[in-house]
């Protein structure tokens, strides 16, 4: 069968030729006269095969226990005769003649052709466009770079691809580029909002100190006054009052 | 004679009456003194009683915990503020001094299994808020759980 | 009711206001 992929491979790549077959099974292809018709040739090359098969398979089996020559040879004969038949009706029926009818007939698909040539043109045109890709990434990317490094730089490969600007514009590039928006002018909008974000911050922050300072004097003012209280309501207090309340009567 | 023992008999009722009458006056003025002293000890005793009782209301409300002394001379323990669902559900027990004068833990409610070994702690202790505050840990606990 | 009364300040005076005042130290300790 013919294979597109293969008719596209270069010379060198192409598929070694098979491997040779045994000299004992092309002798069963050529003694098979070329005058016959091709259905018929197939037939005889089945039928001789399986004999060949057989007679190959004999000495294996002479050694075997219990093998009987005269048993062996007459059931091969039987089946010869069986596969004979066999190969006589598929004659008829035509199936053998049908084996050969692909090969006369050109492999006209035209449906896989069209096919074929579409994705050719989609290989080429996203090939084209990963390069030009490829090409606005190194741009970027030596623009990133400091001036002096990015002359001297060894690593960065500008390949110029001239495109038409038919294709440039149809690519998915033209979208990005365009809208684009303004990150400078953004920047600097936000910069207001955030000097006012600064100034209640710091508003924030000495607010909370304040809070703080505030909260640490009145804990310190109300141990004091615990202190005081204290002194003055317990001055003699017992030792142990829960034994003094359980004796109490 | 019998006018003179009458007029005598009269003079000896009079002065009789002057010593009762000086002396009834005098218990009236013992009484008086007596009465005022008593009703300023008393509430001496109402006000200070008051006072008391503020502070052990404040003391209950603030710490969780009402102390009271009940029959069998036990003082018994009752902790509020334990579940977080029902503040005001109780956790109690009682506690005595047994016949060799310690503390003895009886009736807790829940009961705790803990209780004997705080029992034995402050015994040797003596750390009678330590306890306290490891029995309600444990009721504490024991909602949680 | 005099008798009374002082009965009531005797018991206020050595029973009542001591164990409130334990209470009170008690929950001072606690």
């Amino acid at each position: 069968r013919q294979s597109w992929r293969r008719a596209s491979m270069k010379e060198i790549n192409r598929r070694r030729s098979l491997p040779p077959f045994h000299q004992g099974m092309t002798e069963l292809s050529r003694s098979i006269s070329v005058d016959l018709a091709e259905s018929k040739r197939l037939g005889a090359l089945l039928l001789s095969s399986f004999q060949f098969s057989v007679q190959k398979l004999e000495p294996f089996l002479k050694d075997a226990q219990d093998f009987s020559l005269e048993s062996f040879k007459a059931k091969a004969s039987f089946l010869s005769q069986e596969l004979e038949h066999f190969i006589g009706s598929l004659e008829k029926d035509g199936i053998l003649q049908k084996c050969f009818e692909d090969s006369k007939e050109k492999a006209l698909d035209l449906n896989l052709e069209a096919s074929v040539a579409e994705m050719k043109e989609y290989i080429t045109k996203f090939s084209l466009e990963r390069q030009t890709w490829d090409q606005l990434l190194l741009w970027y990317q030596k623009e990133a770079l400091p001036e002096e490094t990015s002359r001297g730089s060894v690593e960065t490969k500008i390949t110029e691809v001239k495109m038409e600007p038919t294709s440039y514009l149809r690519s998915s590039q033209n979208e990005v580029l365009y809208t684009k928006p303004d990150y400078q002018k953004i920047l600097q909008n936000q910069n207001k909002v955030f000097d006012c974000m600064e100034l209640v911050i710091d508003e924030l922050q000495g607010s909370m100190k304040q809070l703080h300072t505030f909260m640490d004097e009145s804990t310190q003012c109300l141990q004091k006054v615990s202190v005081q209280l204290e002194k003055r309501s317990m001055q003699q207090l017992d030792t142990s009052p829960a034994r003094k309340l359980l004796r109490l009567h | 004679d019998n006018l003179l023992k009458l007029i005598a008999e009269v003079k000896d009722k009079k002065q009789e009456l002057e010593v009762l009458t000086a002396n009834i006056q005098d218990l009236k003025e013992e009484y008086s003194r007596k009465k005022e002293t008593i009703s300023t000890a008393n509430k001496a005793n109402e006000e200070r009683l008051k006072r008391l009782q503020k502070s052990a209301d404040l003391y209950k409300d603030r710490l969780g915990l009402e102390i009271r002394k009940i029959y069998g001379d036990k003082l018994q323990f009752i902790f509020t503020n334990i579940d977080p669902k029902h503040p005001e559900n109780p956790f109690m027990f009682s506690l005595h001094l047994n016949e060799a004068g310690d503390y003895e833990v009886s009736d807790s409610a829940p009961h705790l299994e803990c209780l004997a070994e705080f029992q034995e702690n402050v015994r040797k202790t003596n750390n009678f808020s330590a306890f306290l505050a490891n029995v309600r840990k444990a009721f504490t606990a024991m909602v949680y759980n | 009711e005099l008798d009374r009364q002082e009965r009531e300040v005797d018991e206020d005076t050595t029973v009542t206001i001591p164990a409130a005042v334990y209470v009170a130290q008690l929950y001072r300790r606690i």
